[in-house]
């Protein structure tokens, strides 16, 4: 996945991304493609809980997909999360949840009870950095207000870091692959390098959906395991997805 | 531009979406949490039962690969629906909502609703 908040010159807020899924998961020979990738896109579905008539929150999912990997609370926050892998992952959360050890809380389920439930930006990223967790995940949290941007590195029991927009440090947008931010990412699939060049390219002064689609549509950072794209602004309480595709030559992951 | 890893110059002028990376529009669905959980879901999951068949079935296929004697599957079919009474409230009453207007047995709901813990090992 790849997933990115930008603040542009005039202080609103940007938050797009692209899900990736499916990495091994079955390749296609024929149509080169990965085939639970192929069997996602068309479950692809936007969701607009509501209450009393009225929206809550909004989401891209997955039909079939109770929790939450993409949405939007309108005017209050945008969220999304991109996989973290590690040793210590959600398979010894679920061992541990049918071995009766039950404190953590299943990610996809914490995120929806988050747009559902928080009431404003450092509500969200207090619930997402504190609460324990089944498996680790990056959080990407966008607000409503100028700097309201971070990405959150979560392991399974603890929030790893904070990385937030620092307009006085000039890092006016964050970006999150699958890697820790500080690290390097893996050479064989380095989607942040292309992904941050793209964004430098554009600046600050040019950044709007528009823009963020065009970087979303640059490969690698679009790629065989791309779903699907949203672009959400939140002061305008709108999220817009695409179903993707990635035609030959295309990175695999 | 055409060889591996298969980067490119940073596009310009895609969106609106349009061309060959862009596949369709999404569907919008409102899920009402005024409706007991077992029924918010119904109507989604009636117009895409078929296509949520066919995610399953590609992972059931690659279950089979790995382990030829059906016996993967089987315990997904058997043993998972005993952990849902231990999945928080509401979810564990909407994915009995969803099995109940997909047709899918409960085991392979629940499976693809903890897909994500599952591939973070």
């Amino acid at each position: 996945c790849t997933s990115l908040i930008a603040e542009d010159t005039s202080g609103n807020l940007y938050h797009g991304r692209n899900l990736d899924f499916g990495l091994f998961l079955g390749w296609d020979m024929k149509n080169k493609s990965w085939a639970v990738t192929e069997r996602l896109r068309p479950l692809v579905v936007n969701l607009d809980f509501q209450r009393n008539k009225k929206t809550i929150f909004k989401s891209t999912n997955f039909a079939g997909y109770v929790g939450m990997l993409t949405g939007i609370k309108p005017n209050t926050f945008t969220l999304t999360m991109n996989e973290r892998f590690s040793l210590d992952g959600g398979f010894i959360g679920i061992l541990e949840w049918i071995l009766g050890r039950r404190d953590g809380v299943w990610m996809s389920f914490l995120t929806r009870s988050v747009l559902e439930n928080a009431t404003n930006y450092d509500d969200a990223k207090n619930q997402l950095s504190k609460t324990k967790m089944l498996a680790p995940a990056y959080f990407i949290l966008g607000g409503n207000k100028s700097g309201q941007g971070c990405v959150i590195t979560r392991s399974r029991r603890a929030s790893l870091d904070i990385w937030e927009i620092d307009l006085e440090k000039g890092r006016w947008y964050v970006l999150e692959t699958n890697y820790d931010h500080w690290k390097k990412p893996l050479f064989l699939d380095d989607r942040r390098t292309p992904a941050m060049k793209c964004m430098n390219q554009t600046t600050q002064a040019k950044i709007a959906p528009a823009t963020i689609y065009n970087v979303l549509s640059t490969k690698p950072v679009l790629n065989k395991l791309t779903t699907y794209t949203t672009l959400m602004d939140v002061s305008k309480g709108k999220l817009e997805s695409y179903i993707r595709e990635c035609p030959d030559p295309c990175m695999p992951w | 531009q055409f060889v591996p890893p298969y980067t490119e110059d940073c596009r310009s002028g895609m969106y609106p979406p349009n061309g060959p990376t862009f596949r369709g529009n999404v569907t919008w669905y409102t899920i009402n949490l005024d409706l007991p959980p077992r029924q918010r879901w119904t109507q989604a999951i009636s117009d895409k039962k078929t296509e949520l068949g066919a995610m399953i079935q590609v992972i059931k296929d690659f279950a089979n690969a790995f382990v030829p004697s059906g016996k993967l599957i089987e315990l997904v079919d058997k043993d998972l629906p005993l952990i849902l009474d231990t999945l928080p409230s509401p979810f564990n009453e909407e994915m009995k909502g969803i099995a109940d207007a997909s047709g899918l047995p409960l085991g392979e709901v629940i499976l693809f609703n903890v897909f994500y813990e599952v591939f973070t090992a």
